[in-house]
């Protein structure tokens, strides 16, 4: 469980996984799971365009400004999340 | 906004705060978590209750790190709080080591958040509008609390409006929604026996809410307000006379959270304010709307997220004004994804008592938000939109079924479904 504020790409990382942008496997970046680039880009897009910010894929300042903001623990209705809907 | 997917069966709920925040006042505490419940009684007809003992609904719980669910808190700043939805109890957990506060810039305002979990604990996910309380993000202390439009028409998508609410809560763009108009409209019989070109032809070329909460279908150069189970005296009027401006054989139409109606023909559009245009119209689709076809067959508001839907042939088109592109690249995408609904719609109604209406030729299909299809029911969708909508006399209900048991069966049906949830 990660506090405080996001300024790596590690950190990141925690957090999308944390909120449901990425599967849980990034969660632990210690267990040496390596992400594609497309499903990193797409985890920060899908974040940025949930947030509400320029749709960008790339971990800008504005991102991990939000990403360092208080927030809810429930899990952003996207994505990998428990909730996600299986069929749109 | 987002729905998780379980509801309350039962609108009296009852809650307890079984472990109150090391540093605050339990008076304090109450008071401020009964306003946070008040945030959503407000808008329906949910009520709760606080209990001192004994097996409640919501229980509400200040803890620190690992605290008996898996999901530890992470001290000051981070996650704040976290409720689980409906179905999987409903208990709030506010983080402890964050600094409570009432009434104060400093700190972590509890009514705020606590406002924002109940609604997790009332069934409604975060939402992408940031204006939102459903937004995932602490945005501060708030002096002057308003709930969003966003979060007026989730609550009340799973809930229903208050039913002793007045008019000043309908205005969209003031903290409303859109009432209830449209609840299912025809689970009695046809009272008005109607003789009207509508009843001998009963493909609509659009229809939708109007921000006052009317019903109106829109066929050729005439339009028809509808009551719950017919047709308004005096209608069919036409199209001309009721928004100036706007010519017949519309496409399609929708009214917008922001209480703007949108009329679609060809390769144009038009924006209506009520019964006034609003600006300078027509204008071209491809400007207004980035994405969207010509000629469509019909729009919506989807009631499952708030956002637009649009309709041409055998694919469908998601816009949301407020991202760019509106619309994603993966669209459109094939109407075959809304399972059991027929390629080339004619109109599509936004969804108001949990149910999305498509219309197509003489017929109508009740689509199901929660299940993600057409609705199984007795008698079987789609049904003759003249009888279920129009209140035409001598159409048929269905067929092969008995008119009156075919309606018991039908309004046994929808009551279940609207309970059936966690």
């Amino acid at each position: 469980v990660q506090s405080g504020p996001v300024s790596t790409t590690t950190q990141a990382e925690i957090y999308l996984s944390q909120f449901g942008y990425l599967p849980a496997s990034a969660r632990n970046p210690a267990n040496g799971g390596l992400l594609d680039a497309n499903t990193w880009t797409k985890a920060v897009q899908d974040f940025q365009s949930f947030a509400g910010l320029n749709v960008t894929g790339e971990l800008d300042d504005e991102t991990m400004r939000l990403m360092s903001m208080p927030r809810c623990g429930v899990r952003d209705k996207v994505g990998f999340g428990t909730d996600s809907r299986s069929k749109r | 906004y987002a729905l998780q997917g379980s509801r309350w069966r039962v609108k009296a709920l009852t809650y307890k705060i079984s472990k109150y925040p090391k540093r605050l006042k339990r008076s304090d505490v109450d008071t401020e978590v009964a306003k946070a419940f008040s945030v959503w009684s407000e808008y329906t007809d949910l009520t709760f209750t606080p209990k001192a003992s004994g097996p409640v609904h919501i229980e509400i719980k200040f803890v620190e790190s690992e605290h008996g669910d898996g999901d530890a808190f992470d001290g000051v700043g981070g996650t704040l709080a976290h409720a689980f939805f409906p179905v999987f109890g409903g208990d709030a957990h506010f983080d402890d080591a964050e600094q409570w506060t009432v009434n104060s810039p400093r700190g972590t305002n509890l009514f705020q958040v606590a406002a924002h979990e109940f609604g997790h604990s009332l069934g409604l996910s975060h939402s992408d509008v940031r204006s939102a309380l459903m937004a995932p993000f602490y945005r501060g202390y708030e002096p002057v609390f308003k709930l969003d439009t966003d979060d007026v028409l989730a609550i009340q998508a799973l809930y229903g409006k208050k039913s002793t609410q007045n008019g000043n809560g309908l205005n969209p763009t003031s903290g409303g929604a859109f009432p209830r108009t449209t609840q299912r409209p025809a689970f009695t019989p046809p009272r008005a026996p109607r003789d009207d070109v509508i009843c001998k032809d009963p493909k609509i070329d659009a229809l939708f809410n109007s921000a006052e909460g009317q019903t109106y279908a829109f066929k050729g150069n005439k339009y028809y307000k509808l009551t719950e189970n017919s047709i308004a005296e005096g209608y069919p009027k036409l199209i001309a006379e009721g928004w100036p401006g706007l010519p017949g054989d519309i496409d399609a139409a929708f009214t917008y959270k922001n209480g703007k109606t949108y009329f679609f023909k060809g390769t144009k559009y038009w924006r209506y304010n009520g019964r006034q245009m609003d600006g300078d119209y027509p204008k071209e689709i491809s400007e207004g709307f980035t994405g969207i076809p010509d000629h469509l067959d019909a729009a919506m508001v989807w009631g499952g997220n708030g956002k637009i839907y649009f309709y041409k042939g055998s694919k469908f088109w998601r816009f949301d004004p407020l991202k760019r592109p509106p619309v994603k690249s993966s669209y459109p995408k094939p109407i075959s994804n809304w399972e059991g609904l027929p390629n080339s719609l004619d109109a599509a109604l936004q969804y108001t008592n949990g149910y999305t209406y498509f219309f197509k030729g003489d017929k109508y299909y009740r689509f199901n938000d929660r299940t993600f299809a057409v609705d199984s029911a007795d008698p079987p969708f789609p049904r003759p939109s003249a009888h279920w909508w129009f209140g035409c006399k001598n159409t048929p209900s269905s067929t092969g079924v008995d008119d009156h048991q075919a309606h018991d069966e039908a309004s046994e049906a929808d009551r279940s479904v609207m309970s059936n949830s966690a």
